[in-house]
């Protein structure tokens, strides 16, 4: 196949080799190929550079890229491991990763915790969940009165916080997910296991001989 | 007494951690 798909990916930069994307993740090569059309698709969506900024993420998510959303720019940064504003395509499926079916329920659990763990302190603090329950709210323009909000945060570190120290450390929350385990909902994509049927035109683009393997 | 929910539950509900909408075409 050729010159001519290559000099295409080059045009992405920070894009890797799907074989080797492959064997550092539990998707195939196959998988990896689907999420590259996907990748592409969000990558070019405002900016045709290859790789997915900040806007283009919450186009995605929400489609409107003017919208801010807490939870959204907390995904975004935990994508961006190198903190450099963008998510390239390596950043993408190791990202995803996290989220397969098939991955480790400690690396789930890891960045859930990072997620909530909005200054990364290494502790989710109560001025951290309050922060988000009161994003939540004005995002589904829920009302609920402050003292309704303290007293499902007294509850939730009743239950989280067990040294009663008002944050919780990686220890507490393994231990709180584990008799809580709906909280891990949201870290696993069942979408992850058809990618390949989602995106079937990865086929029409592959670079690799024998994409069955 | 009101049941009271807990404040992760209620937070994963969020719209913006619904990375499932990228896959739905």
């Amino acid at each position: 196949m050729g010159c001519f798909q290559s000099k295409g990916r080059r045009q992405f930069p920070g894009y890797e080799d799907p074989v080797f994307l492959a064997s550092q993740t539990a998707f195939t090569v196959s998988e990896v190929e689907a999420l590259f059309e996907l990748f592409k698709s969000i990558s070019s969506s405002v900016i045709d550079d290859g790789l997915i900024n900040k806007e283009e993420f919450q186009l995605a998510l929400f489609k409107t890229g003017k919208k801010e959303n807490l939870f959204a720019n907390r995904i975004f940064n935990l994508f961006d491991v190198k903190q450099k504003g963008v998510i390239d395509f390596g950043d993408f499926v190791r990202a995803l990763n996290v989220f397969h079916p098939n991955a480790p329920h400690e690396d789930k659990v890891d960045f859930c915790f990072k997620l909530y763990d909005l200054d990364g302190t290494g502790f989710i603090e109560r001025k951290e969940v309050k922060q988000m329950l009161i994003a939540l709210l004005s995002e589904s323009e829920m009302r609920l009165a402050d003292e309704v909000v303290e007293s499902i945060l007294d509850k939730t570190f009743q239950e989280a916080d067990a040294n009663q120290d008002g944050k919780i450390d990686k220890t507490e929350w393994e231990n709180f997910v584990s008799h809580n385990p709906s909280l891990m909902k949201i870290m696993t994509l069942p979408y992850l296991r058809d990618i390949t049927t989602t995106f079937p035109s990865f086929v029409f683009h592959s670079e690799v001989e024998d994409i069955a393997t | 007494r009101p049941v009271v929910m807990n404040a992760f539950d209620l937070i994963s509900t969020s719209q913006g951690l619904d990375l499932g909408i990228l896959f739905e075409k």
